[in-house]
């Protein structure tokens, strides 16, 4: 009984990851090898490429004064836009985890802004491939090597991301144990100003329960994919620091930059 | 906390509310 109740966690955490991300790793990787049946991504690999980008891909939001603005500047706000809407998925996944919503309000806030950006980093991994990565909803495709041509410090941001993701995609995860896996670093007791440790452990200690079970009937080969998964968490934070740290600057030397209220309150006072 | 995090709080109370963006 108590594996079929680890399995129905697992199913609930699945199914709610479905409802709550519009792009999973199945659809992406199916948009990448061209099998939806759809148009192919735009790809954008240079300016005129990323013009006519611009043009075709029916983004869902347009910034304000963007005809005029910087190209690393309107790619910049883009990822702004789609961090602030990844933040509405992953509170709406949170909610979802039983017995989030019961604990502390205040801990629940603290345990999403800590969280969210090693859950948007996790999940950026699946629109990514070693030559770029998804965008807008799959309808484009920005090359790596396009990203990396961009100014400093504009060019420093994803290729650490690329980095990581190349390193988690080879754990070859599909979308249930990713949908564990990102309730678990959610729930980490340790994040900094936490009032009640001990519940969130509790429902943590099952997740990981579920993730182990998971793991090994989804991937029977792999005994060691349970430990290899935890010890990513590591790299999680490390690269969220250095993010924040790269934000920092960008914030001091771009006199053109707006940070996001949401993203305001999430950074501030971070790490 | 909530008062510093009033965006997040209110997308925890209330994920359909507009965060303006």
């Amino acid at each position: 009984p108590e594996s079929a109740d680890l399995r129905a966690l697992a199913k609930h955490m699945f199914e709610s990851y479905n409802k709550a991300f519009p792009i999973t790793k199945a659809k992406s990787r199916a948009i990448m090898a061209g099998k939806t049946g759809d148009k192919s991504p735009f790809v954008i690999y240079d300016m005129n490429s990323l013009k006519a980008g611009e043009e075709r891909i029916k983004f869902k939001q347009t910034p304000l004064q963007e005809q005029n603005t910087e190209v690393e500047i309107r790619i910049f706000q883009r990822c702004q836009f789609r961090s602030v809407e990844a933040v509405r998925e992953i509170t709406e996944f949170a909610k979802s985890i039983p017995g989030f919503i019961n604990l502390d309000l205040n801990d629940q806030v603290t345990l999403l802004k800590y969280g969210v950006h090693e859950v948007i980093f996790s999940m950026l991994a699946s629109l990514m491939n070693k030559d770029g990565l998804l965008i807008a909803a799959g309808q484009g495709f920005m090359t790596r090597e396009f990203l990396k041509s961009l100014r400093k410090p504009f060019c420093d941001i994803m290729e650490p991301k690329f980095e990581f993701a190349m390193k988690f995609n080879g754990l070859g995860l599909n979308d249930c144990d990713i949908a564990i896996f990102i309730a678990v670093v959610i729930l980490s007791g340790d994040r900094p100003g936490l009032i009640n440790v001990k519940p969130i452990e509790e429902l943590q200690d099952s997740i990981l329960q579920a993730l182990a079970l998971q793991l090994k009937i989804s991937h029977p080969d792999s005994p060691q994919l349970f430990a290899k998964l935890l010890q990513k968490m590591t790299d999680l934070r490390q690269i969220v620091t250095e993010h924040v740290q790269l934000l920092h600057t960008i914030r001091k030397t771009e006199a053109e930059m707006s940070l996001h209220p949401l993203l305001q309150e999430i950074y501030k006072d971070l790490y | 906390l909530k008062e510093k995090h009033k965006i997040l709080h209110r997308l925890l109370q209330d994920s359909t509310s507009p965060v303006d963006l």
